[in-house]
């Protein structure tokens, strides 16, 4: 069976048992809780249209539609449940898996991705997305760290210093996440920290995007001359593995934990090991 | 000797806009990588000076550097070990630590002698399907570590047996 929830002592988090996905996430100690699922998607990266023969390439996102492909509408999931952590295993597809985990006294939600090799035997270059659906009221508003410091105000089709005419619908609404990227209400904030840069948006209110990985076929014609293609050590292409923490907090209260939790990403300790049989050492 | 020239100089070249998003040709991408796992691999003399002298013990150090799919071969094979943790931040902080390990039951101690918590899991299938012939641990060993700020706590990991954990268990209870 798949899992329905887990918990610790400040986050509770629930999947729909039909599609193995999340669909609830609930601060326990603020008492909130905000129905969102969470699942990946693929766009079709363009290869050049009536409008414009510009591919999506190295230097450009350009997806062909602006609704991406679900990477799958069910997931295969099981739990495993331990005293230091509880950890949801999800199989999307055989390039794609995610596990969503809990650790006992830590006050965020960890979701570790791994993905690729992203297929391309259909000839269609692919451009993935973790996605985060609510029914939060953002009013076109979120927010994304611009150098990993400020957090600035984006408005989805628009510029704070001329008049948008806003002719790519999703790549025109992407902005550079560094660390964090956040959309919030009057009573909530959904906060999302990246352990890398990514680029992320939020393309309808309660939505909240971020590309975890490309694989493309054509070169986007603005000088690399070649198609972001990388093939790896097996010559099948990369596998990547990163992870998203996932906080939801009051709009009050959220800058508190989302700057110390980023700042303990960031400089995040090197582990060292030794065998224990060393000699006594001064530097003198 | 040892010396952080290596990744200041790779550092300094990744500047470039085409290393910060990746955006060069295959192979120009491939050699910005190669300079910083070279400066990478010079800056852990660096770390291991360091160490040396803030632990007053000379030890033959070693690093994981894909710990994120559960590869480590020093761990894997080592019945005990120690390991260190180094907190830049300036407040105390604390981390999740997991270690990929072969046997089944392991104590783990603090800086202070103390028993920590922790507890032996198996690598996940997705683990295993990505790593290929780069490891083989069946399990992973997992504990939290306080580290002070600005500096460093030592942890001791001693391979037991099944029995000995529950008689550290029940002596800790």
């Amino acid at each position: 069976t798949s899992p329905t929830k887990m918990e610790n002592k400040y986050y509770r988090v629930e999947f729909d048992p039909e599609t193995g996905l999340i669909s609830g996430i609930y601060n326990l100690q603020k008492g909130i809780s905000l129905p969102l699922t969470q699942s990946f998607y693929w766009y079709n990266a363009s290869i050049g249209n009536a409008d414009s023969a510009q591919a999506s390439g190295a230097y450009i996102f350009r997806p062909n539609q602006s609704n991406p492909v679900p990477v799958t509408q069910n997931v295969r999931s099981y739990l495993v449940q331990n005293s230091l952590v509880q950890e949801v295993y999800q199989n999307f597809s055989s390039w794609c898996s995610q596990v969503v985990r809990l650790y006992s006294d830590q006050p965020y939600v960890e979701l570790e991705w791994t993905l690729g090799p992203i297929p391309v035997g259909d000839h269609l270059g692919k451009e993935v997305i973790s996605r985060f659906d609510s029914k939060l009221q953002t009013n076109g508003l979120f927010y994304t760290d611009a150098n990993g410091r400020q957090v600035l105000q984006r408005r989805r089709d628009f510029r704070e210093t001329w008049s948008l005419v806003q002719t790519e619908p999703v790549a025109g609404n992407y902005y550079p996440v560094n660390s964090r990227i956040y959309i919030k209400d009057k009573n909530m904030q959904l906060t999302v920290l990246t352990d890398r840069s990514q680029g992320g948006s939020s393309l309808t209110d309660g939505s909240l995007e971020l590309m975890v990985q490309r694989r493309l076929l054509y070169d986007d014609a603005r000088g690399v001359a070649e198609p972001l293609l990388e093939c790896g050590q097996y010559s099948e292409g990369i596998v990547v593995r990163g992870r998203h923490l996932v906080l939801l907090d009051t709009p009050q209260d959220a800058a508190d934990l989302h700057r110390t939790l980023a700042l303990q990403e960031y400089m995040s300790p090197q582990i060292i090991l030794s065998s224990g049989d060393g000699v006594p050492y001064s530097s003198k | 000797t040892s010396s952080s020239l290596t990744l200041r100089r790779a550092m300094g070249v990744a500047q470039h806009h085409d290393a910060v998003t990746g955006t060069a040709k295959q192979h120009v991408n491939d050699d910005y990588t190669l300079r910083l796992y070279k400066g990478w691999e010079t800056c852990q003399v660096v770390i291991s000076n360091a160490l040396s002298s803030l632990t007053g013990t000379k030890e033959s150090f070693t690093f994981c550097n894909l710990l994120n799919i559960s590869v480590c071969p020093t761990t894997e094979a080592a019945k005990s070990f120690n390991v260190f943790l180094y907190n830049p931040l300036g407040r105390a902080a604390t981390w999740y630590i997991r270690l990929p390990v072969n046997g089944v039951a392991y104590s783990v101690r603090g800086p202070s002698g103390d028993t920590v918590t922790s507890e032996v899991t198996p690598v996940s299938k997705f683990t295993k399907d990505i790593r290929r012939e780069r490891g083989n641990a069946e399990r992973e060993l997992m504990f939290q570590a306080q580290v002070p700020p600005l500096g460093f706590s030592k942890f001791t990991v001693q391979k037991t047996s099944t029995q000995e954990r529950f008689f550290i268990r029940t002596k800790k209870r």
